[in-house]
């Protein structure tokens, strides 16, 4: 079929011919649910004042909103075992991901691998990663306050003030330190994250979370270098992990899916150390 | 102490709202980096005597508390761009994961290797289901990742004990054994 399938018996990913997320299976629910990374250009301004402060280390602002994806075409691979089914995607040079679902496990592995991020164009960029489905959710997200209580997000909206919104991105961006999720009376997508990101929901079903950046420009705030990252004189390569959940938003006989995400949550962020030692001298039978 | 309490000193260092948001200068960041990697090293040693001791201790009624085989212990800092060592280089090495939850965790561990057919046992001598996955080429491509894995060697470690560990034996297998494993399936582009 046209459609590429990775899963198990609680969710599948299908991805489309053109190599991208396309549709999310689980919990009884089939959904339209598609991943793209993309990037916002980093505004440069001349510090002068607060209105024309540049992006930088201090700050997130996008030059007019202007936003660009990084393809249209993914080159995918696919890997089936009885433990883990993946999906490699090659976006473009410097941005790549695996998909992987573990046979156990309700939700999905979204590794990703971001850079050098290219500034041959003298232009900074803000790389984010962009889940979009069919949820209808009016506006209103949740994103978690250091990984306990979801604050409730509403669009160009503040519970406190009547605030008059002049970057309609920036402006509407928060601090995800473990989990953004979004629902209707049906459906619940919810993302965990492996650090601290910007995210947002800039429109119904879609959620954003900014995995790395490159700037060109000190924002004027203090640090007095632009967040210009580079190792061995390229620019800095970032690499990490985000976990999807989807399912019904209402709760099933108490076992509700935001439950599974909290200890989720917690054994992806505490996992088990690893300690490996030289057996060269040992055979199983002395090891045990 | 002196070991933790480098650890805890750096740690004291990291509270700086600098090293929580990443509003330094890249060299201090860098120096954060380089301090933290240096208290991971001292406790390093920490971590290698308690767990050799725990390891004499796990054999009942065992005499002269000092151990008789001294493991390594060794943590792989790379792990995050899918390099180590230990398990590069040696046909045999152990992997001891320590959970530090206060419940019993399972977890899906991953492996740099450089061949597709291994034998992993846990302590009871059971031969546990493994899977060989290539790792992406855009990581391989790194520059600078000084590594000769090529595959990660899939397992599921389960019920960890909380606050706890578990290690398991793994054992590159040769000539017919290692024909019996299932290589990579085919890639579907």
């Amino acid at each position: 079929s046209s459609v590429t399938v990775i899963g198990n018996s609680h969710i599948k990913l299908g991805f489309d011919t053109n190599g991208f997320l396309s549709e999310v299976k689980a919990d009884g629910l089939t959904r339209l649910v598609s991943q793209e990374f993309l990037f916002y250009e980093g505004a440069v301004g001349n510090n002068a004042e607060f209105l024309n402060r540049s992006s930088g280390a201090y700050i997130f602002r996008p030059n007019e909103n202007k936003i660009h994806f990084s393809t249209d075409q993914v080159e995918i691979e696919v890997y089936k075992g009885d433990l883990v089914q993946e999906v490699h995607q090659k976006f473009n040079d410097w941005i790549s991901q695996v998909v992987r679902i573990y046979n156990k496990d309700s939700f999905a592995e979204f590794e990703w691998l971001v850079g050098p991020i290219p500034i041959e164009d003298g232009i900074g960029k803000e790389v984010i990663t962009r889940f979009n489905s069919d949820i209808e959710s009016n506006g209103i997200f949740h994103t978690d306050s250091n990984g306990r209580e979801m604050i409730e997000r509403k669009l160009n909206h503040r519970d406190t003030w009547s605030v008059k919104i002049n970057e309609e991105v920036a402006g509407n961006y928060y601090p995800i330190t473990t989990k953004i999720d979004l629902e209707d009376e049906t459906a619940r997508l919810a993302i965990l994250t492996d650090r601290a990101q910007g995210g947002s929901s800039l429109k119904d079903g879609s959620l954003e979370l900014m995995v790395h950046r490159r700037l060109l420009k000190d924002d004027a705030f203090g640090v007095g270098e632009a967040l210009n990252e580079t190792e061995f004189g390229e620019g800095l390569i970032a690499r990490g992990k985000h976990h999807l959940f989807f399912g019904k938003s209402t709760d099933r006989e108490g076992v509700s899916l935001k439950g599974i995400e909290r200890l989720v949550q917690l054994e992806k962020l505490l996992p088990t150390w690893k300690f490996f030692s030289n057996m060269e001298d040992y055979t199983a039978e002395e090891w045990q | 102490d002196p070991h933790l309490t480098f650890m805890r000193e750096t740690l004291g260092i990291m509270q700086h709202h600098d090293a929580i948001t990443g509003t330094e200068k890249e060299k201090v960041a860098l120096d954060y980096a380089k301090r933290m990697s240096v208290a991971f090293r001292a406790c390093g040693a920490t971590t290698r005597n308690v767990l050799n001791q725990l390891s004499v201790q796990s054999k009942d009624n065992v005499k002269d508390k000092t151990a008789k085989y001294v493991f390594d212990f060794k943590t792989c800092a790379l792990l995050n761009i899918t390099s180590c060592p230990v398990s590069e280089e040696n046909e045999r090495f152990a992997l001891t994961l320590y959970n530090p939850l206060a419940h019993t965790v399972s977890e899906y561990i991953r492996i740099p290797v450089p061949g597709v057919s291994y034998n992993i046992i846990d302590n009871k001598g059971v031969t546990l289901e493994s899977q060989a996955v290539p790792i992406p080429q855009p990581v391989i491509d790194i520059k600078h990742r000084n590594s000769t894995a090529k595959y990660e060697l899939v397992f599921l470690a389960t019920n960890i004990p909380p606050l706890g560990y578990r290690t398991y034996y793994v054992e590159k297998l040769e000539g017919t054994e290692a024909n019996k494993k299932i290589n990579p399936l085919p890639k579907a582009t």
